[in-house]
């Protein structure tokens, strides 16, 4: 439950970068992600889709990860969207 | 509602149907598609009409696996779909659906056509993403939305599509009912073309360009495939599992994560190798000093943490090994001394002296299981000694010399968290053939 392998959290952290909440690896470096860093894209992503923010990828927060989706990143970088407005 | 930061200049969009899913017949795809978008002109001062032209602004494609945009569908499940924002290029307006997804539509089973291409023409208008409630811009697929011919957006994306192009005006408002009329009579469709007054006019173009989202829009570079590589050399460094492949490596930390699924460059982190220096064929963590080794052929270059050392590269000799290379290196926790590996011989070295130890090299099937020509070995922080070589790896428990009986086991699967355990085998065909033997053009 609350304690993933490494195998999920490797998938998670792809998951994490595809979809925008993690920035994307550097192809020059070995960066490494902060376990602060993950803690915080899993709470933005918990609450994009409407699950309860734990910062741990937990069973619901993985099966949401398995769900059928669009390909395109929910976080786009600042830079290019220009005017995002929330309601 | 969130918006992309571009808009069509332009109302009146013309769209086309490229290629169509297996599941569905054409008359349906295109009856669904079309309803789609008229959920999103209802709301809008938007118009569509459909074109046989290729130079369509809104243009749909079911399309399998990888298909050149970045954006690779995975098969039934997974990523359904995606589009383009608006703007200039060739990518602005095209709509991708999973040719392998089971497309159906107001049904249970399968994934619904209209309500992804509701979603997806979203962001070909320029939407992007919203995590309301009862939203169709939210990313996960939520099931049918029953009748397309009844389906209204719901309120906040209405919003979100007004904020773009504008409440429907009242002057086209009867010139949308008719049109809307025309659209829904088409579900009992003729095949002929509707000819909105818009097309006497060409559309202008918009100006500005916004490149493709997601995985494209960042520069990317040629490397090596973990799920299909056969490491040059594996390395424990500071707790932590090094893969090399080429002028790549991959890391895998203590808790057995991988750092990330795309490679690092090997040039750019571990500063002043040679940069034209194809691969390495080992490297290892010192054990009287924690420097960091690198081999390639007959040439070794010493590291302090992830810059050389001044005065390399020196020569094997150095070592006492007389040989052209070698293949693995590592240091056995059980006795601090290094290991040198070529073909079916091992030599040991102890660093303390820095001396070879007499009576070797030895032959290396001392080491029992292991096949000849390994590709690399490490001692890890689990205290277990692994072997690797193509494909696999050997685990020798402990201070064991004898492989555990269930080895070989797959290094793609354990270690690089790919779907397949066994990829294909090194091929000598060169860049652009596939194991097959056919030629790809793309």
């Amino acid at each position: 439950g609350g304690n993933p392998n490494g195998r999920d959290i490797s998938a998670g952290m792809d998951w994490l970068t595809r979809y925008g909440y993690l920035p994307p690896p550097d192809p020059y470096s070995a960066q490494q992600q902060t376990l602060d860093g993950l803690r915080e894209a899993v709470k933005t992503m918990q609450k994009f889709a409407g699950l309860k923010e734990t910062g741990i990828l937990d069973k619901e927060t993985i099966a949401m990860m398995h769900k059928p989706r669009c390909s395109l990143p929910d976080i786009i970088p600042s830079g290019y969207q220009r005017h995002r407005r929330k309601r | 509602y969130a918006v992309s930061g571009s808009v069509w200049q332009k109302r009146d969009l013309s769209w086309r149907v490229e290629s169509f899913p297996i599941s569905l017949s054409q008359e349906i795809t295109k009856q669904l598609i079309e309803s789609a978008l008229l959920a999103w002109s209802r709301e809008s001062n938007l118009r569509f009409y459909r074109t046989t032209a290729e130079d369509a602004d809104l243009r749909v494609s079911f399309l399998g696996g990888p298909h050149g945009d970045g954006y690779p569908f995975d098969g039934p499940g997974g990523t359904l779909g995606h589009a383009f924002f608006p703007g200039i290029g060739a990518s602005a307006g095209a709509t991708h659906m999973d040719a392998d997804e089971s497309w159906t539509y107001n049904e249970a089973t399968g994934t619904d056509l209209f309500a992804v291409a509701v979603h997806e023409f979203g962001h070909s208008l320029g939407l992007t993403h919203s995590s309301a409630e009862n939203s169709i811009m939210k990313p996960y697929y939520q099931g049918t939305v029953g009748k397309h011919q009844n389906y209204r957006l719901p309120p906040d994306d209405v919003e979100g599509i007004q904020a773009l192009y504008g409440k429907l005006s009242p002057s086209l408002d009867a010139t949308h009912d008719s049109i809307t009329t025309a659209h829904l009579t088409l579900f009992s469709y003729t095949g002929r073309k509707i000819v909105h007054p818009a097309e006497k006019a060409p559309p202008a173009p918009t100006q500005r360009f916004v490149p493709p989202r997601g995985p494209t829009y960042r520069p990317g570079l040629p490397h090596p495939d973990r799920c299909s590589a056969h490491f040059d050399a594996v390395s424990s460094i500071r707790g932590e599992v090094f893969f090399f492949k080429n002028r790549y490596f991959w890391r895998v930390q203590a808790t057995k994560q991988l750092v990330s699924l795309n490679p690092a460059h090997l040039g750019h982190f571990w500063r002043g190798l040679p940069p034209d220096l194809p691969r390495v064929d080992t490297v290892y963590e010192r054990g009287n000093d924690s420097k960091i080794v690198f081999i390639a052929g007959t040439n070794y270059w010493v590291f302090k943490d992830t810059v050389v050392e001044p005065g390399y590269p020196r020569s094997l000799t150095d070592f006492g090994l007389d040989t052209d290379g070698v293949d693995g290196a590592f240091v056995w926790k059980h006795n601090k001394k290094t290991y040198f590996f070529q073909h079916n011989r091992y030599w040991r070295f102890d660093e303390q002296h820095g001396r070879m130890d007499p009576g070797y090299p030895r032959d290396s099937n001392l080491w029992l299981g292991l096949p000849p020509d390994v590709d690399d070995v490490i001692s890890w922080t689990d205290g277990h000694t692994y072997f690797f070589k193509g494909a696999q790896y050997w685990m020798f428990r402990d201070g064991n010399v004898e492989a555990e009986p269930d080895s070989p086991h797959s290094i793609t699967l354990n270690w690089m968290y790919c779907a397949v355990a066994n990829p294909p085998e090194p091929t000598q065909l060169p860049e652009g053939r596939d194991q097959r033997g056919c030629t790809c053009h793309c």
